[in-house]
């Protein structure tokens, strides 16, 4: 089980780094996301988005958090250059 | 609402645009319609107008594509990104681009085309996201839209004029605002509970209420409809007319009374008019038309003449065979005689006297029962 949970959860830092990189100016370089991190670029990024997707504002990854970033949407990003 | 950093805008109000390739999923006039639409709906909150070519440049080139496709944002399969589009700007710029690993429908079965399509294309004029839920512009495919009744938000409407404006009310835009007619004795009462109507049209996203020598025009960003002699628009006209309708893309209204119809353009009456309602393949027998409504998705206008009714295919120009059918056949629970008749959000709506009905051509039966008068906000 705990491979299996180790697996789901470089899924989810997969899912979360690329969505901030493609639609919330995340730098590419930034240091693969650690999910107990309370600060950190990443941290305020999944702010950002929450905000912005109109969601509860945890810094966290939350169920509706993690759900929303499965919804088909459009690729343009939602903020910055 | 956001726009794109830099506020890139078109500098003119007349955009060209091509459809570069075709989905397998939809057949293609379906795509053709949907683009349509989808362009229809900035179209009618914007000074903006398009028009569509087969060949060489344009302002925004519309394609499918799936995975690299040349920019520098490949699509990622099916779910996920299901489009993207630049802002405005020569080149690939105001391009809009569509990921055909989605199952692209008409309907929302799958990726509903009209949606993404209207919303990528808000991007091709300078529209970034909204915050808004609410909005088009939310960046997150809302699987719940009622296409039937959509609507841009305010959030969309106020992002779109801060780029553009509203549409112009200059003196060649038909509805260049007059001094609006003080009701009374001798003018119909919008709130009459016997309120009915000799014809009605839409016009360029309003709606137009005639009643013996005035009409009421509603536009769906004021409340209160305005009230104006149709000689003030359209002097040479007459009044106590027997049906209008709008050919949406053509830009024109075409006007009947008695055996005549005229065709005007903004203010314009157009050259060659009056006509004989003959030449559009009446039979002799026919003195005058009732009714008229025109259906942008069809392409076709239905003339209610007594209890029949006949459909003219306005790609071909010509009646269709197998016409005159009665009104019953077709659109169950519409009696006749219909007085008036238009197509807004997907749906019929047939003016009897002082009673309307909805019908919905899908469902074919009729939705709603209400007052003629219901649009005119009493």
């Amino acid at each position: 089980y705990p491979a299996d949970r180790a697996a789901e959860d470089e899924d989810i830092m997969e899912l979360v780094q690329q969505y901030l990189e493609n639609y919330y100016n995340l730098a590419k370089d930034t240091k693969p996301f650690v999910r107990r991190r309370e600060g950190g670029p990443v941290v305020e990024k999944i702010r950002e988005m929450q905000k912005f997707l109109g969601l509860a504002v945890t810094g966290k990854l939350d169920s509706d958090t993690l759900e929303m970033m499965r919804k088909p949407r459009c690729g343009v990003p939602d903020v910055g250059e | 609402f956001t726009t794109f950093p830099g506020i890139p805008k078109w500098r003119k109000t007349h955009l060209t645009y091509r459809i570069m390739n075709y989905t397998l999923d939809l057949p293609r006039e379906a795509v053709d319609s949907a683009i349509e639409k989808a362009l229809n709906v900035w179209k009618e909150v914007t000074p903006l107008t398009f028009s569509r070519t087969d060949e060489g440049e344009a302002d925004i080139k519309i394609s499918f594509a799936v995975r690299d496709h040349g920019d520098f944002s490949p699509f990622d399969g099916p779910g996920n990104v299901l489009g993207h589009a630049y802002p405005p700007g020569p080149g690939i710029y105001g391009d809009a681009h569509f990921d055909d690993d989605e199952l692209w429908t008409s309907d929302t079965s799958g990726t509903n085309l009209f949606l993404v399509a209207a919303h990528e294309l808000g991007h091709s004029l300078g529209l970034f996201h909204s915050a808004d839920p609410r909005a088009l512009m939310y960046p997150v495919y809302n699987t719940l839209t009622d296409l039937a009744r959509f609507r841009l938000s305010q959030d969309d409407v106020d992002g779109i004029q801060s780029l553009y404006g509203a549409p112009p009310v200059s003196p060649d835009e038909p509805m260049a605002p007059t001094e609006s007619v003080p009701s009374g004795p001798e003018t119909p009462d919008a709130c009459d509970p016997a309120l009915s109507f000799d014809a009605i049209s839409t016009l360029r996203g309003e709606i137009l209420f005639f009643k013996d020598r005035h009409f009421w025009r509603k536009s769906f960003r004021t409340l209160e409809p305005g009230f104006f002699l149709i000689s003030s628009f359209w002097p040479s006209l007459p009044s106590g007319l027997d049906a209008a309708y709008e050919e949406t893309s053509k830009d024109i209204v075409f006007i009947f009374k008695g055996d005549q119809f005229w065709a005007i353009r903004g203010t314009e009456v157009q050259a060659g008019y009056p006509k004989g309602i003959h030449t559009l393949g009446f039979p002799e027998t026919v003195g005058k038309i009732d009714a008229a409504m025109f259906d942008k998705e069809k392409k076709k206008t239905f003339f209610f003449v007594g209890d029949k009714y006949w459909r003219f295919d306005e790609k071909r120009q010509s009646m269709e065979p197998g016409f005159p059918k009665q009104i019953a056949e077709d659109f169950p629970g519409v009696d006749p005689k219909v007085d008036a008749a238009f197509e807004a959000f997907g749906f019929y709506y047939f003016f009897s006297g002082s009673s309307q009905l909805e019908f919905d051509p899908n469902a074919r039966q009729v939705t709603h029962a209400l007052k003629s008068r219901s649009w005119l906000n009493c």
